[in-house]
This record gives C-alpha cells, sequence and structure tokens, in this order.
C-alpha cells in the first residue's frame, strides 16, 4: 500500500541541520497493523508525517498505492488525505467550536460521496469507545482522554484504507486504552484497513504484525510477531 | 501544606450537570510525594486544577498553607500560583515564541525575587531532563516528548513549595520517562517540595508515599507505600 525508498527528512535551523529520519526502504502492505516504538524524538511523528502525507519529505520517493505523493503539493496533500487517510493526531486537532458528534460527522460526510456504511455512525464509533454519554461535550469540555478517544473515533470514521495512531492511548489508563486496541483491531480485521500506531503501550505493540524500532532517525530492528 | 474540604466541582451545560469532583477531605503534606490514578474522565485533572489554584470549586474550602484560597479572584489565583506552584499541564502549554531555554528562564524570572540558587539554570534543567542539545528550539521544532520535558523543566525551575504533574511522562517512553522521574524525584528529596502526580504509569506511581484512587470524581481508596 505505502513504499518510502531512501527518504529523508532534514530540517534547517540556520546552519543547524537535524537530520530527523533517514528510511532506505520500507513497505506497509494492505491490510497490515505495523507499530513503531522509540525514544522521545527518535523520529517517529516525523515517519508517520511522512507516511501519511502531512508532510513532504527532503529527499526520496514515498508510493500510496503505486502513485507517487512525494512531490505534491500542499494541496494535492490534502486530497489525498481527505480520500485515503484517517490520523490520530499526537495532540489531537479537534475543531474546538464542534461537539464530540459533530467533529465525527464532519469526517465521515467528508468521506461519504464514497457512500457511508451505516455503521460509521458518528455515536456509534464514539460509543465504541466509551464516549456514549459525551457526544455533546465540545473539547474543552473533555477531559485529555476523553479528547483523545474522539480523535480516535474520528479517524475511524471515514473508513480509510490507512490509520495511522500518534500515540493513541498516551494519556489512557489502561483499562480505557484496551477499548481504543479492539476499536483498532475491529476495523483493521474487517474493514481491511492497514493501521500504523507509533506507541509507547506495549500491549498495543503485541497485537501489531510487525514492530519497527526507530532509533536516532533509523530503523534500527524490525520485530515479526507470530500470530496464534 | 493543603487541605480540602468537602470540595465540589460541577458543570453546567444547559441543564445538564456533570458532577466532575467530590472530595470530602484531602490532606497533601509538606514534602510528601503523592500518585493519583484513575480512568479516563474520573476527575483527576479537575483535583489537580483545585490544587494548584487553577480553578476554584463550585463549593467547599481550599487551605494552602494555611490560607483559603477557594475564594480568590482569577487575579490572587495567579499571583499565588506563580510564588508557591509548579505546574506540569496534560498539555504543556509552552509559549509558541519562546525557545525551549527561554521558557524555562522565563519561569526563573518570575520566582527569582526570592533569591534563586544558582542550579535554576535553564540549561541544567534542561539537561537534566535529556535535552542538553535542543535548548535553542522553539516548541512547533520539538517532538511530543521533547515539549513534555520543556514543561517538566519549567515547573522544576521556580523551585516551589508544590509540584503538580498532569501525566508528565504520557508522551514519553520508558526509558525518558525515567529521566523525568529521577528529576522529580530529587526535586522532592532535595528541595522538599510536595509532588503530586496524576499518571498512568506504575513505575512512577511505585515511588510516592501515597497514592489516590479516583473513580468517578471521588477517592475510591488510599495505598499508603512502605518505605524500603
Ligand atoms: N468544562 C467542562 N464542562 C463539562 N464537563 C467537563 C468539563 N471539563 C471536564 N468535564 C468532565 O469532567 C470529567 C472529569 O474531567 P477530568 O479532566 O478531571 O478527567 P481526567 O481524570 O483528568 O481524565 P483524563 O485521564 O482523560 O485526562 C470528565 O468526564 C469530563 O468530561
Ligand atoms: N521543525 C523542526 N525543526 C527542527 N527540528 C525538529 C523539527 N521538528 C522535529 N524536530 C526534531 O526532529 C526529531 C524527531 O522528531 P519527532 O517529532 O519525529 O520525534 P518522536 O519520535 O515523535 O518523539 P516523541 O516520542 O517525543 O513524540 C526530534 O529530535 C525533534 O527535536
Ligand atoms: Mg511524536
Ligand atoms: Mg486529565
Amino acid at each position: 500500500l505505502v513504499v518510502l525508498r531512501d527518504v529523508r527528512k532534514v530540517y534547517r535551523m540556520g546552519d543547524v541541520e537535524v537530520q530527523a529520519l533517514h528510511v532506505r526502504e520500507l513497505t506497509i502492505r494492505r491490510g497490515e497493523f505495523v507499530a513503531v516504538l522509540g525514544p522521545s524524538g527518535s523520529g517517529k511523528t516525523t515517519l508517520l508525517n511522512l507516511v501519511g502525507g502531512i508532510d513532504a519529505p527532503t529527499s526520496g520517493q514515498i508510493l500510496f498505492d503505486g502513485e507517487d505523493i512525494s512531490g505534491f503539493s500542499d494541496r494535492q496533500l490534502t486530497l489525498f488525505r481527505r480520500e485515503n487517510v484517517g490520523f490520530v493526531f499526537q495532540f489531537f486537532n479537534l475543531i474546538p467550536t464542534l461537539t464530540a458528534e459533530e467533529n465525527v460527522r464532519f469526517a465521515v460526510d467528508l468521506a461519504s460521496r464514497d457512500g457511508v456504511p451505516p455503521d460509521r455512525d458518528p455515536k456509534a464509533l464514539l460509543a465504541k469507545v466509551g464516549l456514549a454519554d459525551r457526544v455533546s461535550h465540545f473539547p474543552k469540555q473533555l477531559s485529555g482522554g476523553e479528547q483523545q478517544r474522539v480523535a480516535v473515533a474520528r479517524a475511524l470514521a471515514k473508513n480509510p484504507k490507512l490509520i495511522l495512531g500518534d500515540e493513541p492511548t498516551g494519556n489512557l489508563d489502561f483499562r480505557t486504552g484496551k477499548l481504543v486496541l479492539s476499536a483498532l483491531r475491529d476495523v483493521n480485521r474487517d474493514e481491511g484497513a492497514a493501521v500504523v500506531l507509533v506507541t509507547h503501550n506495549m500491549p498495543l505493540a503485541a497485537i501489531a504484525d510487525r514492530v519497527l524500532h526507530i532509533r536516532d532517525g533509523e530503523i534500527a530492528s524490525v520485530e515479526i510477531n507470530e500470530r496464534p
């Protein structure tokens, strides 16, 4: 589904260069569940942003469904993402003037010209992550972990080919985190969505097909999980 | 140091009432290290905001060093906090137009009319949380976990009587989280600061003197940790 070839992301600050990421070769298969682990500052968000077309690489090639998106303009990237990617951002990016339900519905409407399956009901998605009685709250009336879960529901709402989660359980206790885990696992198994999750949460990494260990902007090792 | 008596926080949304918190009795002793655990939405941030004077209770009494702060105006609360409380917010609240070092220095300057011990050097504090080579980055040039660590350094910088951390390792891997843990432990042991941490991180809870378990806005149970 996604192929990265000799991709680099370099940030320039005056005459200082930060080599945030260098990936020689990475393939994410359709329907695969990948976990990304690594220390703070190692380049995980940078990797996710490139895979999901939030950002463009400094050099190298990124193919999505065979199409090269590494040279896309901002406008092209926006349309590409709207069609194909559900993103749970590290800091959520909810729309403050919309309720939880409206935030999710907004994503459904954007995707719905493809025909929306009935279970993409915003209320049902919010209930799945334990927020049935918070649907009319605005983001500033929600706890940190509740906002995070609205962001998860929104990413799932458009039933995309690829779901990217940047530490989607970072603000959640163990049991609430498991609700999110099952929601992600279901969309992977039932809808065939590829899922790439950055996480510090070991039980989440354990359900992945493959675990990428990132260090200092490079993929240091890859672990394959044997299915029971 | 801090006493809460029959404190309630109720949010009203139209004709719906959210009973976010009800604490009958809570005392936080000088120099004590307290961990607060509980599910997402259970009232932890609400509790921290009341203890630290970020927010005022709907009813009840809050005493800090014997002084009743529950009736303070916003202005009084701001001055009170500046003097007494170092806060690591769930979403950091860094100043976007200041670098990491300047964000920390800003807090030091606000507190320094009390006389600043030489080790409140912003660079030294940032180095303590592993950010020695990120001191000149602006918040948007930092990873999520790096921003979180700047927020930790800033809270420690003013050497306050009380440090409040709202999931201060939520965006950190295990090893980077341990840097933050030692920094908090040091300020508790060496400077005698009381520390109250909301956390989902069990090793952090293990080093506390006392662990409060919150559920549905109430303190469901209290665990005392025996010192080795
Ligand atoms: N302004 C508000 N209006 C209405 N309800 C609110 C408001 N702020 C918070 N709440 C509700 O109060 C409850 C407690 O919120 P709080 O932020 O203290 O939870 P928390 O324990 O910190 O959760 P988390 O672990 O997810 O950060 C939540 O259920 C939340 O929906
Ligand atoms: N705009 C920028 N300018 C300069 N350096 C940057 C910029 N954005 C990120 N960086 C640096 O690039 C590195 C990788 O950042 P990234 O956000 O990918 O890390 P991460 O693995 O997601 O970390 P965390 O787990 O803390 O979220 C970090 O060291 C960061 O300081
Ligand atoms: Mg990140
Ligand atoms: Mg909270």
